[in-house]
């Protein structure tokens, strides 16, 4: 059964943090004890719900030693969702993580420690293929690949391919990708047609019948500090990210 | 005068590949010789000019020898752009610029080489503040950091800040970033003049007049291998590159 999610994509801007964050809130109101780990220097997620980053311990902690996991989860604005927040540090520790030998393994290592306490664990990857987002692939169980509708993103998913290709083994990527959601879907817009046909051609299991429209309410909600669940509860993106969760849930309880 | 421009910002997905092409494209057209280096692996600069990555010397091969960089420029669709190709192994190479003794200084001394063939200089980095951009950031006389009017771009804004600092001087901040452009900017959306309102707040005089509006007509053009300028010459993304070509030349005259 699936419980750790990857949500990766090398392609910037795609909505990954906007994913993450929301659909770590749509678990938690579907009663799931969630762990959100943000595995981004830039610290997104952790602003996105508010979190304080200011010398309070975080994901750089649990990768320099794993074996001090249980101690990091903070809780946030959102019930049932906790936080490993993503530190400015994370940057010199992804450096570290590529000169050790065992650099790759950290997170699987920092999560088996806490995984009795989580139903769900979600981790956002910073917008590159480095020692962070290949810890992350290493961790998880599944992937989950946003994506605009945008010929530049679809130029990026054969790297994504060959990036869990390389972590997971060549014969278990279909198996790896989770699924592939198409996010900030202009209403008006042809291109989201054919980004799913070119899609299909290549991964022809993983697109996800849930698509997020562009909705900028979405893009307020961390200014606020909070998932748009909270703060536009009846919005098109609010309810865009309860679909897409509760197809998750049933490609995760099918593993 | 400045004449090498590093089109930076660790946010993903702000439309640094967009302004890095479509100004090449207008500096161009302006009569101006443009060598365009496309630093990020996922060489979205260079598609979207239509060129071709496989096995031909580009980026990495510069970075690995300085010396050889006068054979790697290549000729594009767009009359005065040459450039030099992304190729999907700068990944490893910036591994290796990271262990190097001199790993931070090796684009500025490739482009040392062919200085004398071109006007202008325009580098597209990676959504990252890692050995590329930094390489990026010591080779260029002045930084373009496009943004989107949202939040989560504006909290990435002081870690640009403090990048550029650690690698111009903390003095040298404010002459090394030549300007910050509002990217994506949707018409109807008051989001744009309270961004606006806090950039001028940190960053008095870097804000452009010149912004570039949403346009669908930008986001196809790198289908079909084409700058907007070319694809859409009347569409207002042209006309906003256009703009932001005149601003910024009238700036790095000044300089
Ligand atoms: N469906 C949507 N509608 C409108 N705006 C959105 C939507 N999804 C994300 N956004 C906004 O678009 C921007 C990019 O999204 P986000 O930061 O989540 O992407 P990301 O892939 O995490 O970026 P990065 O590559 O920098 O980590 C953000 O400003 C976000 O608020
Ligand atoms: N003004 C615009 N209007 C509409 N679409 C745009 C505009 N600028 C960029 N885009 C589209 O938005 C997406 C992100 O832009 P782009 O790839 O240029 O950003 P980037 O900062 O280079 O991303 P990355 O961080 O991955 O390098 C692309 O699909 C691009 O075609
Ligand atoms: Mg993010
Ligand atoms: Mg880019």
């Amino acid at each position: 059964e699936i419980r750790t999610l990857a949500v990766a994509n090398q392609k910037g801007g795609v909505g990954k943090t906007t994913t993450a964050v929301n659909l770590a809130a749509a678990f938690a109101l579907g009663g799931q004890r969630v762990l959100l780990v943000d595995a981004d220097p830039q610290g997104n997620a952790t602003t996105s719900l508010g979190a304080d980053k200011l010398d309070v311990p975080g994901t750089a902690d649990a990768l320099e030693s794993p074996e001090g996991a249980e101690t990091i989860a903070r809780a946030t604005g959102v019930a049932g969702v906790s936080l490993w927040i993503g530190q400015y540090r994370l940057r010199e520790v992804e450096g570290a993580l590529g000169r050790a030998r065992d650099g790759e393994e950290r997170l699987s290592r920092a999560l088996e420690r806490v995984r009795d306490r989580f139903d769900a664990v979600l981790i956002d990857c910073p917008p590159a293929l480095g020692a962070l987002t290949r810890n992350a692939l290493r961790a998880c169980d599944g992937v989950l690949v946003p994506i605009q509708a945008e010929f530049l993103s679809l130029e990026g998913l054969a790297q994504m391919h060959a990036a869990v290709a390389q972590v997971k083994g060549a014969g278990a990527v279909h198996q790896a990708i989770l699924g592939i959601v198409l996010t900030m879907v202009e209403r008006a817009s042809t291109a989201a047609a054919e980004v799913r046909a070119q899609i299909d051609e290549h991964f022809p299991t993983a697109l996800l019948g849930a698509q997020i429209p562009r909705d900028p309410l979405l893009a307020e909600a961390p200014s606020h500090g909070r998932a748009v669940l909270d703060y536009a509860p009846d919005s098109r993106g609010a309810y865009g990210y309860l679909t897409l969760a509760s197809e998750l849930l049933v490609r995760m309880q099918l593993s």
